[in-house]
């Protein structure tokens, strides 16, 4: 997974 | 969304809830540590940042609201509310909070995934929510009885965390969804803080006895 993947947990 | 991501954020939902239900009904923040309050706010302010620059669903967006407002508003709590802030333990709650952040800064500003403005903030909310129970266990092990609603609120915290690495170990099975390292040592590291309570908290379940911790 790349940093730029969007952070889908809080 | 798998049932061990929804449980741990209904837990961390509920660990809120039990917070605000024990001020608003005793009008009491006794056995709170107004520390830990302050590091979830800057741990919430600063992880969602991405608020205003990624759409991912209403859920999260809704859940991102509900812990920035609700942690600001437990910290205003416990400071300014006229009845709430008499009953604040001052004296008890004296861990030096703020070498936590400036740890945590430094690590996020050397150990990150993208040298950006929100990608370090991101490292730092995540390195910050590990520790930030800390002031909170200690004032509980000072104060030495933990009533019955403060004790959830910790229980609650902490089994949220636990439902986290169950989240990341189902998501790495069912969908070989590798989640992000800074997230997986820094979630193990805060989990295991929990451990001692956990034991304690166990004990006093099973002898239905009132929730003390060991001086």
């Amino acid at each position: 997974s790349s940093s730029s993947e969007l952070k889908d947990e809080l | 969304m798998n049932v061990f991501r929804f449980a741990g954020d209904m837990t961390h939902l509920i660990s809120i809830l039990v917070l605000l239900l024990k001020i608003y009904t005793t009008k009491s923040c006794s056995g709170i540590s107004l520390k830990t309050q302050e590091l979830y706010a800057v741990v919430f302010v600063t992880r969602y940042l991405d608020l205003v620059t990624d759409f991912i669903s209403v859920y999260n967006t809704v859940m991102k609201v509900v812990f920035i407002s609700s942690s600001l508003a437990i910290v205003w709590c416990i400071r300014r509310h006229k009845v709430v802030r008499r009953s604040y333990d001052k004296e008890l709650d004296t861990f030096r909070h703020w070498l936590l952040v400036g740890a945590c800064a430094v690590l996020a500003l050397v150990v990150h995934e993208k040298f950006s403005f929100q990608e370090v903030c991101w490292a730092f909310s995540i390195y910050l929510e590990a520790v930030a129970i800390l002031p909170q266990l200690v004032l509980l092990q000072r104060s030495g009885n933990v009533d019955n609603l403060t004790g959830q609120y910790v229980f609650f915290l902490g089994a949220y965390r636990a439902f986290y690495i169950l989240n990341w170990i189902y998501r790495y099975y069912s969908e070989q969804h590798f989640t992000r390292w800074i997230s997986c040592v820094s979630g193990i590291v805060q989990t295991a803080l929990y451990a001692d309570f956990f034991y304690y908290y166990f004990i006093s379940w099973k002898n239905n006895s009132k929730l003390q911790l060991p001086a």
